[in-house]
């Protein structure tokens, strides 16, 4: 792979941008994010503050291992926690200004890396699919 | 990149191979692939039947998509129902022999593909991440 060609992009050309993205909000019930996770299709989306903040990821896989009691899944348990509780935080992120190489390298153990400004405001998404799709046409050409 | 040097790469090269994939049955409770699927933390897996053929894949997003009823999550529903009645079928497989470029193609649309002989019997999985991690090394070689 021509590195130079890649040189060029940029994480901002290939994110899913914020309003295109799923996500939900720190202080919802886990049973509301297990519904719009279940609803969006979605393994996995963002979580935000009310100010559009990053402040974490939860996925279906936590959220399940959460209420997996002894005989069976604790279901009533997923309105008395909040998703604040259960997300994954301290997760590895970019800037839209950051090259492409960087996503390559962040989404190598991670199927989406989430994008912020330097406050910290969320900007969206770079998935595993939009590298794969942007390194096939560079092989293609 | 260049084409050429990853012309020489195959699929099986690549692969996970079958004996280090969780994997569930055609004839399993839905109950028991959720408890397979949580506890390995992985979201989709192959499911095979007893003679080690593929038949399909499973996912969280599918089972829990299922008992999903206008109330709640219908968990008592997990063990009346089996694997293949919610399976998917028909996805794309490869074949250890094939080239890797078809193993890029396969998982732009799909975070793992089946590898299979010609016989059907199931021989390992491409993911997303053997493909990257792959690419990332042509590029920086
Ligand atoms: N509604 C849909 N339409 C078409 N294809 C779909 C789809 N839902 C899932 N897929 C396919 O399945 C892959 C894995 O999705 P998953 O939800 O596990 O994992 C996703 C999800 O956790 C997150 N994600 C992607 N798009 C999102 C969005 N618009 N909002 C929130 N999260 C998103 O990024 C991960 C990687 O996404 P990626 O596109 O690389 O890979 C996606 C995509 O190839
Ligand atoms: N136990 C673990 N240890 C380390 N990292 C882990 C992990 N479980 C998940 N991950 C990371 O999360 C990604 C998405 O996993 P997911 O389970 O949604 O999606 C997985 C899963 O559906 C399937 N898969 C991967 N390895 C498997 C295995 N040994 N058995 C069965 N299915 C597997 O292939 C998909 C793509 O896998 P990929 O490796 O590209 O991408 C994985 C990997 O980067």
């Amino acid at each position: 792979i021509q590195a130079n060609q890649l040189t060029a992009v940029t994480v901002g050309d290939l994110m899913i941008s914020s309003e295109k993205v799923a996500h939900v909000q720190v202080n919802n019930p886990l049973e509301h994010a297990l519904l719009v996770l279940v609803k969006s299709g979605y393994s996995a989306v963002p979580v935000l503050d009310p100010s559009y903040r990053l402040q974490g990821t939860i996925g279906k896989t936590k959220i399940l291992n959460e209420i997996l009691g002894l005989e069976r899944f604790e279901m009533e348990k997923l309105a008395h926690m909040e998703v604040k509780d259960v997300m994954n935080e301290g997760l590895p992120c970019l800037k839209k200004e950051d090259n492409i190489m960087g996503g390559l390298n962040a989404v190598i153990d991670h199927p989406f890396v989430c994008v912020v400004d330097e406050e910290g405001y969320f900007d969206g998404i770079i998935t595993r699919r939009a590298i794969l799709k942007r390194l096939k046409k560079d092989i293609y050409t």
